[in-house]
């Protein structure tokens, strides 16, 4: 453990804890895509399936039983709690395009073709695409408040603590895991337009980030 | 050059 993972995996959990939070708090899920909250449980739920083979430490145990409950308490809020917020209307991106060709790698490119293996090769692939349909609401809808942006930002800055994490157990252990790597930078890619807007816009105290 | 078995990044 470092403290870039640490850090990571803190941010990763403010994230979620703003975002679950937020909906309960204001008894409403608009403007959030329940499309990718779904997929963040699905990639979670292939993840974490060595819960029951493995006992790495407490933490590792604690954290993924704790990011598992939190990611299907905001799907349970949203597609039942609140389900007359829900904006499905503007939740349109098709996840079959994303769904599709991640299966389709995870059983070309993975460690070992092996259940878990593939599995989980699957939840890293996923997880790199899985915020595609909330930033395409904010991109259709033209905005997002700002609670929300703060949830994408925590959420993006977590991968990006991974990646220095990354960096630092290559040169400190000579630890190196491809497929997450490449998975984690691709990732990270996607939240460079809207980390660039966040800055810009609702740091400068924006009531809402409108996109331009 | 990965940890075999279990993962032990989240």
């Amino acid at each position: 453990m470092n403290v870039f993972r640490l850090a990571g995996d803190v941010s990763h959990l403010v994230a979620i804890i703003i975002l679950l939070v937020k909906i309960w708090r204001s008894k409403s899920c608009a403007g959030i895509s329940g499309k990718s909250q779904v997929l963040f449980a699905l990639v979670f739920t292939t993840r974490y399936l060595d819960l029951f083979t493995v006992f790495i430490s407490a933490y590792n145990t604690i954290m993924k039983v704790v990011f598992l409950a939190m990611s299907y308490a905001t799907v349970y809020l949203i597609y039942m709690r609140f389900r007359n917020m829900y904006d499905s209307e503007n939740d349109t991106f098709r996840v079959e395009f994303l769904l599709v060709p991640v299966i389709g790698l995870s059983f070309l490119e993975n460690y070992a073709f092996t259940p878990l293996e593939i599995l989980w090769t699957f939840s890293i692939f996923l997880e790199a695409v899985a915020i595609m349909p909330q930033l395409f609401m904010i991109t259709k809808t033209g905005e997002a408040e700002s609670i929300t942006t703060h949830y994408l930002f925590f959420l993006g800055l977590y991968r990006a603590l991974y990646i220095a994490n990354w960096v630092w157990r290559y040169h400190t252990e000579e630890f190196f895991d491809q497929i997450a790597v490449v998975s984690g930078v691709v990732q990270t890619i996607f939240y460079c337009d809207f980390f660039y807007l966040y800055v810009t816009r609702v740091l400068r105290g924006k009531a809402k980030m409108i996109l331009p | 050059d990965r940890v075999t078995g279990g993962k032990d990044e989240l």
